[in-house]
């Protein structure tokens, strides 16, 4: 359906637009490297289905490797910033303050505690969505603790928000047409979302209406 | 029944 399509081509395009900035730019102001990190081990987790080769689709196979490619890739030009832009470089670390552990212990847990089977694929699936629903905060607290973020960096943002705000009319879609409900998906879904819900009341009176990114 | 076949979402 049109609203899953539309999802994961936002969360392709923030993957783009994080993946060409560096790249164009070599530099990683306002890019939380913590963020990032997470993403790789969120979509290492989920995807493990494809070592058990019962691919769904080519669309399905094709896309979860460009997300795992692309979230190690994204690492990869972090850390050649290192190298090309120290300053920059340790500027981003030393503001990147989240501690992750806070965040992939509880996760861990509630995987442990919200599954669908016992199994070591499903909690790391499990694992994979709360992880995922969380894994912007390091990003987020940046944000609000420096208080200014390049266009870009908002930009990448809004479409990584945008994606899992449109997987819920996606979700109601398949309820009804497919008579089909992933409990765990919709809840972590809904709370990926909320959390971006400030952020993106901020992003409409800033970007939208024109003015730079400011946070009170 | 939730398998890992059914997980057809990314």
């Amino acid at each position: 359906n049109i609203f899953r399509i539309l999802g994961d081509l936002s969360h392709l395009a923030s993957i783009v637009i994080l993946l060409r900035t560096v790249q164009k730019t070599q530099r990683v102001d306002g890019i939380s490297l913590k963020t990032q990190i997470l993403y790789v081990l969120v979509f290492c987790t989920r995807y493990l289905d494809l070592l058990t080769f019962r691919w769904k689709s080519v669309y399905n196979t094709l896309m979860k490797m460009v997300f795992i490619g692309a979230s190690v890739r994204v690492i990869q030009l972090i850390q050649g910033c290192k190298i090309q832009n120290p300053v920059a470089y340790k500027d981003m670390i030393f503001r990147d303050t989240l501690q992750i552990k806070y965040l992939v212990g509880p996760c861990a847990v509630l995987a442990l505690i919200f599954n669908y089977k016992f199994t070591l694929l499903e909690l790391c699936w499990s694992f994979s969505l709360w992880l995922e629903s969380v894994a912007i905060l390091p990003q987020l607290f940046m944000l609000s603790r420096s208080g200014k973020a390049s266009t870009l960096t908002t930009h990448y943002i809004f479409a990584l928000g945008l994606y899992r705000a449109l997987y819920i009319p996606n979700w109601i879609w398949r309820y009804y047409s497919e008579d089909r409900l992933e409990k765990l998906s919709v809840f972590t879904g809904l709370l990926q979302t909320a959390l971006y819900s400030d952020f993106f009341y901020i992003y409409y009176k800033k970007v939208v209406k024109g003015a730079g990114f400011e946070l009170p | 029944d939730n398998t890992i076949e059914d997980k057809d979402e990314l």
